[in-house]
Parts: structure tokens; C-alpha cells; sequence
């Protein structure tokens, strides 16, 4: 599961979720 | 060229005001409930760009957040229906723009249909991410998660306030005005008048009018 990935992994997963939600709210934003 | 004297149209004169005022006229349309085309949607070329756009970019992206997803501890029921939801919505959008662009009997519906899977991709995505991150880390985790939630939060409302809403309502005012304008505009049909007198332009002697004239905004976007 998630929770057992290696930190470096999941800081690298959870920084492209936020990317991807970030992207996506100022595209609707715009 | 056409309109003034030795043209193919000089039988119709359109050199004053009052020749072009039976073209001005605008028919009255009875408000029938139904669908009225108000302007022209963007062309097919351009729509087949922002779908390639669309299904390429998205798709990817909303796979990759689907999966991160799936990989979580929640119930298998949970994690396969929303595993795979953004994407299913993100097609089923594009699918729309195009059956709303292709079918003029039912176009105004799947248009309509559009905001509803725009708003299931939107909610998904939201799940997907805040789901699979709370799921990610543990009680010290969340709290940094929360933290960055809430600073996001605090940023987004900032924005909203200091940039959009200013924005939004500078543009709602700039619709509002000058819809009088057209109406005074006598000045075209004068220079008209000197125009038709002899075919030759009077450039340099006109320059001093054109600049007293006021620019007007367009009335609405297609203007």
C-alpha cells in the first residue's frame, strides 16, 4: 500500500498529486 | 468601389445615412424557449486541437493520480470506483464536446452534459488527491499534510480576493456601458456625403474629423 513505500517515493507522489491539483485549479481558474 | 458611381452596384447607393438605414433594421425574433445559436462555436480544427490536447495530457496525468490511488489501503470497492472515475469523466467530457458539436437536435443537452462530467472530474481529482495523501503518511504525516492544505487554503483565498474578484468585476463592468454608441454616430454618414461627391479621397482634409470621433467597445465578444 501507500504507507508502506519508501518516503523519498511517496514525497515524490504526494508533490505530483499537489502539482496535478494545483495545475488543474488554475486551468479552471483561467 | 462597388457602391459609388461607374461601380457593378451603383443602382444602390449606400453614401448617406438614409440609403444604409433599411439594411440596419433588425427582425424581431418571438422568444420561443427554444435553443437560439447566439454565435458560432470554435472551429473543427481548433476543437480537434484541444481534444488531442486534452486526451493526451489528461489522460495521462488523471491515470497516473487513478493509480496512486489504487495503490492506497481503502476498500477494493472504493479504490475501483474511483480509481479509474477522472478518466472515465475526462472522456466522456471531450466525448460531449463533440456530440454537442455534432448533433444539432440534441447539441444543447450534451453541452449541458458537459459541466456535469467537468464537475465529476473535478470532484474525483479532489478525492483522488486528498484521499491518497492522507492515506500516504502517518498521525505526524497528516498534520503536515493538513498544515499544507490549510496554507493552500489561505493562498487560493487571498488570490480570490485580491486578484480574481477585482478582475471578474472589472469585466463584468466593462460589458455594462456605451450600448447607445452606434446610434450617434452621424459623423460616418457625413464623411460618407464628401466621399460620394467625387471618387477621389480626401485624405489629409478628413484626419482632423476621424480623431474628434470616440472608439467605442464592442457591444458583446463576437463584436
Amino acid at each position: 500500500t501507500l504507507r508502506e513505500l519508501p518516503l523519498p517515493v511517496k514525497v515524490v507522489a504526494s508533490v505530483f498529486l499537489m502539482a496535478v491539483g494545483l495545475g488543474y485549479t488554475s486551468a479552471m481558474v483561467q | 468601389t462597388c457602391h459609388s458611381k461607374g461601380g457593378e452596384k451603383e443602382d444602390v447607393p449606400l453614401a448617406t445615412y438614409e440609403h444604409l438605414a433599411p439594411f440596419l433594421k433588425v427582425n424581431a425574433v418571438a422568444v420561443t424557449g427554444d435553443w437560439v445559436k447566439v454565435e458560432e462555436p470554435i472551429s473543427t480544427s481548433k476543437l480537434t486541437q484541444s481534444t488531442h490536447a486534452h486526451l493526451l495530457s489528461f489522460a495521462v496525468l488523471f491515470s497516473l493520480t487513478g493509480l496512486i490511488f489504487a495503490c492506497s489501503s481503502y476498500p477494493s470497492s472504493v479504490r475501483c470506483a474511483l480509481g479509474p472515475w477522472v478518466v472515465v469523466a475526462v472522456f466522456a467530457d471531450v466525448s460531449l464536446w463533440w456530440l454537442a458539436r455534432l448533433s444539432d437536435e440534441w447539441g444543447p443537452l450534451f453541452a449541458r452534459g458537459v459541466i456535469v462530467t467537468g464537475g465529476l472530474a473535478g470532484l474525483g481529482l479532489a478525492l483522488q488527491i486528498t484521499l491518497s495523501l492522507f492515506n500516504m503518511y502517518g498521525a505526524k504525516g497528516k498534520v503536515v499534510i493538513a498544515l499544507l492544505f490549510l496554507l493552500g487554503g489561505a493562498v487560493g483565498g487571498l488570490v480570490i480576493q485580491s486578484q480574481i474578484k477585482p478582475a471578474l468585476d472589472a469585466k463584468a463592468l466593462a460589458k455594462q456601458p456605451e450600448v447607445k454608441a452606434p446610434e450617434g454616430k452621424q459623423p460616418d454618414a457625413k464623411e460618407a456625403k464628401t466621399d460620394t461627391g467625387k471618387d477621389e479621397p480626401k485624405g489629409k482634409k478628413d484626419e482632423p474629423k476621424g480623431k474628434g470621433v470616440a472608439l467605442h467597445r464592442p457591444i458583446h465578444d463576437f463584436d
